[in-house]
């Protein structure tokens, strides 16, 4: 999962 | 990762991959605005930064090489390809979308998370996809002709970002720090209702079985 602040989302 | 989101991102390839084979089989672009597809590589463009120097799933970034490849291979075709070029009513398109450009920017360097070069271009790309679509919209209304895979396309990028917004609904109940993104919410809610017309003209041209008119 990313951190809080790395965009995972396309 | 949910099912909201795998199903929009689905639906989002899907749009991509109707448009591109209604472009390669029919030698075609009528219809499709350019100016909207150049907004979506430049979304792309400003929201895979990152492609290279972070790793979050390799579904990630295959779906970010894909969606890249697309975009500027459906602007070759509707700018470069000796036939397809040609079947591109420029006069149609005729959007100011240097504008939203200019718009989008100014907001992203105003409001935004953090400002770091790269939020605050992820923040514009955000922006700026809830309005790419305009410039299609206006010119569909224009043409008045809706061929169906246009109007497929038009309801799969609309569907995609429905869906997204189920899967930030979902991970707002489901995910601790997951709060803090309210500026994505409210961009995809203003991209979603953006569709909203076009949905209630295509469903009913689709339940009447009728040819998709769009009102002057």
């Amino acid at each position: 999962k990313s951190s809080g602040h790395g965009h995972d989302e396309l | 990762m949910n099912i909201f989101r795998f199903a929009g991102d689905m639906m989002h390839l899907l749009s991509v991959v109707v448009l591109l084979l209604k472009i390669h089989k029919m030698k075609s672009c009528a219809g499709i605005s350019l100016k909207t597809q150049e907004l979506y590589a430049l979304v792309f463009i400003c929201r895979y930064l990152d492609i290279f120097t972070g790793f979050i799933s390799l579904y990630n970034t295959i779906m970010k090489i894909v969606f890249l490849a697309s975009a500027f291979s459906i602007l070759w075709y509707m700018r470069s390809h000796k036939v397809v070029r040609q079947t591109y009513d420029k006069d149609q398109d005729t959007f100011r979308h240097y504008f939203l450009i200019l718009a989008c920017m100014v907001l992203a360097l105003l409001v935004h998370h953090k400002f770091t070069f790269r939020e605050v271009m992820w923040t514009f790309s955000i922006y700026l996809e809830a309005v790419a679509i305009l410039p299609q919209l206006v010119m569909l209304q224009r043409t008045r002709n809706i061929d169906n895979l246009t109007g497929n396309y038009v309801f799969f990028l609309g569907t995609y970002r429905g869906l997204y917004m189920l899967n930030w609904v979902y991970r707002y109940l489901t995910e601790v720090h997951y709060h803090h993104r309210w500026l994505t919410w409210i961009s995809g809610f203003i991209q979603t209702a953006l569709y909203a017309d076009f949905f209630y003209y295509y469903v009913k041209s689709w339940r009447n079985n009728e040819k998709l008119q769009l009102p002057a």
